[in-house]
């Protein structure tokens, strides 16, 4: 564990906050993407069927359980909660996931560290966080106002991705055989995903203005 | 190259 990695889940960590305490206190999911929050839900369950048959830390099985956990009940108040499920945007988040989710398993078969179960469903889920942010951007676009706690969510998730990049240039330097090429290339793609959307964000942090996306 | 067993980041 080094200073990057830790704030990586920090950022991530505090980024699940920022969008729970949006839902709670507004009980409104405006602006959120329901299609990226089941990709992520996807993505967690999926990574972490290792949380029975390898235990690495105190402190990994617990984060992992909070992913899991958080993102499974953020999908079951988008889609259940009589007052939240009335604010999602449904009109506007119509991005066809299930081909994402199609594309990284086909990925996954045809790249990954080993031939097994475990390892299919771990690359998968690697390729499949990279691009689960599509829906949620693309729904930003559409309805062009981002609420405050809206563009604090995304600023922490890309933030998390900018931190886990540092970490692997730190591994890389420090660890006699750090590579991981599958997580690294994945995941440069996945932050640089975020670059037009952390444009925008600085320019209205610049300006101390509302942020705004051009249509 | 050796890789680190097992998957330790998130």
């Amino acid at each position: 564990m080094n200073i990057f990695r830790l704030a990586g889940d920090m950022t991530h960590l505090l980024s699940i906050l920022v969008l729970l305490l949006k839902i709670y206190a507004t009980k409104s999911c405006s602006g959120i993407s329901r299609k990226t929050q089941e990709l992520y839900a996807i993505v967690f369950v999926a990574r972490y069927l290792d949380l029975f048959t390898d235990f690495i830390s105190v402190y990994n099985t617990f984060m992992k359980v909070v992913f899991i956990a958080s993102s499974l009940a953020i999908v079951w108040c988008m889609r259940f909660h009589p007052m939240v499920r009335r604010s999602y945007d449904r009109e506007l988040d119509t991005f066809r996931h299930y081909f994402l989710v199609g594309a990284s398993f086909a990925l996954a078969l045809i790249l990954h560290e080993k031939f097994t179960v475990q390892e299919i469903f771990w690359a998968f889920s690697i390729y499949l966080e990279a691009v689960a942010i599509l829906p949620q951007l693309v729904l930003l676009q559409r309805s062009g106002n981002v609420d405050n706690l809206t563009g604090q969510y995304i600023f922490f998730l890309g933030a998390y991705r900018a931190f886990y990049i540092l970490n692997w240039i730190y591994r890389y330097l420090t660890e006699p055989h750090f590579t991981r090429w599958i997580a690294c290339v994945s995941g440069v793609v996945q932050t640089a995903l975020y670059a037009d959307f952390f444009y925008y964000y600085f320019i209205s942090w610049k300006n101390n203005s509302k942020l705004k996306l051009p249509a | 190259t050796e890789q680190t067993e097992g998957h330790d980041e998130l």
